[in-house]
């Protein structure tokens, strides 16, 4: 029978960690408003 | 290893802004109603590449209307863009171009144009006049009388009405009608309008010479009616193609005089 095998929590920290200074792109669109929003 | 896809084009990127303004370029090229739209924001774009050096590119645009109607010479860059308390009207356009070897050019282009709400506009400022209705029977009178009144004073061609472009009625502290409209010479003097107006019909194309008016008629307390006219000279005519579908507005034939 399979059982759910608890992942050691040392290993959750195991994932790709994040490169430092990592800062998610601002969204690209849409884009900068030029006069005024209606 | 393949070539990594190209990153998504973000909106206010150089290639997006040098795409909008190609596609509102064609907007105001081909449209020979109401006003010219500048650009307020890119919403979004899509690129879908078609080959190297070819892509089609998907835009939506927020437009806003300027003060410059359609016909004006004058360069968009020198058009002023309507404020929010002068009522701003929106355009949302929609348009598909090719690029290819770096030369943008529009496929199609479908363009709404709507006025901000009046709840908008009074929450910014409560007694500024707003968009009429431009078959309203104030409207029509004030854009009849203005141009009769042009005509009686002017020596020069006898103009004839080619569309009211927007009326606005303010009723405090004074009751009164703002209209613009544009106008076309015609091949009678007024003095020759006088005798037989019938036969005044507008300058063929080729010799068109177009013209806009501002009117202003005081209604209450005491009647005052200020008209001013500007022609631009002969110009070569935009392409019939109207773009812009501007909800709620009848165009008065092109020549006809209202009544």
């Amino acid at each position: 029978s399979l059982t759910k095998g608890a992942v050691p929590v040392a290993a959750q920290h195991d994932r790709v960690p994040r490169p430092v200074g990592f800062v998610p792109l601002p969204p690209s669109c849409p884009g900068k408003i030029l006069h005024f929003d209606i | 290893v393949p070539a990594a896809p190209p990153a998504p084009l973000g909106c206010d990127d150089p290639e997006s802004v040098a795409a909008a303004e190609a596609a509102v370029n064609y907007i105001n090229g081909h449209s020979d109603h109401g006003y010219k739209f500048a650009l307020n924001r890119i919403k979004d774009i899509r690129v879908v590449p078609q080959g190297p050096n070819n892509a089609i590119i998907f835009l939506e645009l927020d437009l806003l209307e300027t003060k410059c109607a359609i016909l004006s010479p004058t360069p968009l860059a020198n058009c002023t863009v309507r404020s929010f308390a002068e009522h701003a009207v929106e355009g949302d356009c929609d348009v598909k171009l090719q690029k290819v070897d770096g030369i943008i050019s529009v496929l199609a282009s479908k363009c709404h144009s709507h006025a901000d709400s009046s709840e908008d506009v009074h929450k910014v400022c409560p007694d500024c006049p707003l968009l009429a209705s431009l078959n309203n029977t104030e409207v029509l009178e004030v854009v009849s009388a203005a141009l009769n009144y042009y005509n009686r004073k002017t020596i020069d061609s006898y103009l004839r009405l080619l569309e009211i472009g927007r009326a606005k009625i303010q009723y405090h502290p004074v009751h009164a009608v703002f209209a613009e409209f544009a106008v076309g010479a015609t091949n009678c003097s007024a003095e020759q309008a006088k005798a037989n107006v019938g036969a005044c019909q507008l300058l063929p194309e080729d010799q068109s010479n177009f013209g806009f008016c501002t009117a202003v008629m005081v209604k209450h307390p005491s009647q005052d009616l200020q008209v001013d006219c500007q022609l631009y000279g002969h110009q070569v005519p935009a392409p019939h193609i109207p773009l812009l579908s501007r909800p709620g507005v009848t165009y008065a034939h092109p020549g006809q005089d209202t009544s």
